[in-house]
């Protein structure tokens, strides 16, 4: 028997519409500990992977782990139905589910909508991530990280970020020209102004821009977004899911030949 | 130009 309650079912909404232009079908894996999910792209270019904890959710029971293999664009037509102040449910009695099912029940539980959705067996090739001291990690403002990725992609598709003791620059080279931003370590206790830069040994990476686009369709979920570093390493982006767990994307960089 | 790299060849498959 597996079943996890949402009472803020939006943050499930929020996640799906985070990561559906990046992956097409995933496998959710229930556990005692809560739920877990890696997916790359289809260039294999980039990773993602979600953890939520069972304390999150409003119940949460999973008596033994299961697989869950969806379609995420299947999973976003379910979801349209949720609204965003529903509790959202999921549940599956059999050991080896063909479907999951969802309920949405809004505040007054007047109510409640159940939807079943067919699962997928999808091969799960999964990639072991150690844990990484990263030498460089900048916690900055989610939007205004999805504001200078926008914004340089109108001029290259690439960006170099190069981090120092007391900034972080990013720039970029385009048929049209050049331009940098260079983002400074700012204690203001204005969320959207704060920059929070540990700087270990400085990193100059390059990434594709177009694969950050889509990681900040994330920005929803968090005020905050973390980006982590190391020389010769894939980019670590991480927005925090209060109380419930991390949505984590992993970009390989670009490097001369 | 740069090349892009996989991500494959930075995490081993579990």
């Amino acid at each position: 028997m597996f079943e996890a309650k949402l009472q803020q079912g939006v943050i499930f909404k929020k996640i799906v519409d985070a990561i559906k232009d990046l992956v097409k079908s995933v496998n959710i894996d229930a556990s005692t500990s809560g739920l877990s999910m890696q997916a790359m792209d289809s260039a294999h270019v980039a990773l993602v992977s979600l953890k939520l904890n069972e304390n999150g959710f409003k119940d949460y029971r999973c008596d033994r782990p299961i697989t869950l293999g969806l379609s995420i664009e299947n999973l976003s037509k379910i979801l349209k139905c949720a609204g965003n102040d529903d509790t959202i449910t999921l549940q599956t009695d059999e050991e080896e589910p063909s479907s999951l099912k969802f309920f949405f029940e809004n505040q007054q539980a007047s109510k409640i909508s159940e939807f079943s959705l067919n699962l997928m067996s999808l091969d799960s090739e999964s990639l072991g991530i150690p844990d990484t001291d990263y030498s460089s990690v900048i916690q900055m403002s989610s939007a205004e990280f999805s504001r200078i990725c926008k914004e340089l992609s109108s001029i290259s598709e690439t960006v170099e970020i190069e981090t120092s003791k007391e900034s972080v620059k990013f720039s970029v080279q385009g048929d049209i020209g050049a331009g940098s931003i260079t983002v400074k370590n700012n204690q203001s206790d204005k969320d959207v102004d704060r920059v929070d830069l540990q700087i270990d040994q400085p990193v100059k990476l390059t990434f594709a821009l177009r694969y950050l686009n889509m990681f900040n369709k994330a920005v929803s979920l968090s005020s905050t977004v973390s980006l982590n570093m190391s020389e010769e390493n894939p980019l670590m982006v991480e927005y925090k899911i209060d109380d419930l767990g991390s949505l984590r994307f992993y970009l390989a960089p670009k490097i001369s030949d | 130009d740069k090349a892009q790299k996989e991500i494959k060849s930075y995490y081993e498959s579990e």
